[in-house]
């Protein structure tokens, strides 16, 4: 029989804010703009049943009815950024040159059991 | 152990991002004003519309998630007073080693920006003024050095107004900047600057009729200080996929 534990709703896989100010990583002098920006993250359970709003695929779905049956053999499925977003900085290289680069994938707007 | 970890965790992200090491900026150089009006764009753009192509660049009319305001590194070659008679020539040099081999140059301009030092130039030269501006490609450097004929190539000749004191002149550099990329192919840039001649005889007459000015100028020639750079688009194509919609 599947091993149901019940899973509060704050516990469940979804994104949660992290605010990276360059300064707390020294990047602070080579980073024109911006200082710092919201990239928050994902973290949380993927539990048995996965609801839609967890973005589960085919595997997950069937990783999380395993694992209801197996708990130590198999995990939970991850909870990881599943839709990015871009994120423009400017700065100076290693030649002293102003840059201003594009940066996709730095801003995590979705999360899902993968 | 933990501060190893760390460092190797930077590099590998900094290596992501294009970076060698940690920039250590020597001085903070100006940010020109057209960046961080792309830059307040972009990051408007980037909340409205994600869907869209995010690897154009509006302001240059060319596809690229970089640009790069690269930084003459050249030297003066002759003055005012040296041997180019009444013309100021310099060489450019532009390190385009600074773009990945991956990167894909869309756009090269060179940007130059005159301005008169009004203290030091004589008072019939403040009105609008005209400078005779010549670039030259450098072909080799021999011991005649860059700015020897034989060692160049004209690339443009062209009068820049200088409006009331200041004035600029932008060419489009893309192909040449293209072959600089290759080792041992950057020779750089010569650029010539002097007096329109129409401005020449407007100097003569002045001296004509005050030739007393010469000595209190220390020099009766228009004397434009010049900055130049190269803005450079470029685009990494493992770095801007367009996203496309489920």
């Amino acid at each position: 029989s599947a091993v149901y534990l019940p899973v509060t709703p704050s516990n469940v896989c979804k994104p949660r804010r992290l605010y990276i100010d360059f300064r707390d990583v020294g990047w602070q002098d080579w980073i024109i703009a911006p200082q710092g920006y919201l990239a928050n993250y994902c973290h949380g359970e993927c539990p048995f049943p996965l609801s839609e709003s967890l973005n589960g695929t085919n595997h997950a779905i069937l990783q999380t009815l395993v694992h209801s049956l197996d708990p130590r053999g198999t995990p939970q499925p991850c909870c990881v950024p599943i839709r990015l977003s871009p994120v423009s900085m400017l700065y100076y290289d290693n030649n002293d040159n102003v840059v201003l680069r594009h940066y996709q994938d730095m801003v995590v707007d979705e999360c899902g059991c993968r | 152990g933990t501060g190893e970890d760390l460092k190797t965790q930077e590099r590998l992200f900094l290596n992501s991002l294009g970076l060698s090491e940690r920039p250590t900026p020597s001085e903070h150089r100006r940010v020109p004003s057209v960046f961080w009006r792309m830059l307040k764009r972009m990051s408007t753009r980037e909340m409205e519309a994600r869907e869209n192509d995010p690897c154009m660049v509006l302001e240059y009319g060319v596809r690229g998630n970089i640009v790069r305001f690269v930084q003459d590194q050249g030297r003066l070659l002759s003055g005012w007073s040296g041997s180019c008679h009444g013309c100021v020539e310099k060489h450019l040099f532009f390190n385009m080693s600074v773009l990945q081999p991956v990167e894909q140059l869309s756009l090269a301009r060179l940007e130059v920006q005159f301005q008169l030092d009004v203290f030091r130039t004589p008072m019939f030269f403040l009105g609008p003024q005209a400078l005779s501006v010549s670039v030259y490609k450098v072909l080799r450097v021999t011991l005649r050095g860059a700015n020897h004929e034989a060692n160049r190539r004209l690339v443009l000749s062209k009068s820049v107004q200088l409006e009331p004191q200041s004035g600029s002149l932008t060419l489009d550099l893309t192909a040449l900047a293209e072959s600089w990329r290759k080792p041992g192919r950057n020779y750089g840039l010569v650029l010539e600057v002097q007096p329109h001649p129409a401005g020449a005889l407007a100097r003569d007459s002045f001296m004509a009729h005050h030739p007393g000015s010469a000595l209190a100028f220390g020099t009766a020639e228009a004397s434009p200080e010049f900055q130049a750079s190269l803005v450079a688009v470029s685009l990494n194509p493992l770095q801007c996929r367009t996203r496309r919609k489920r």
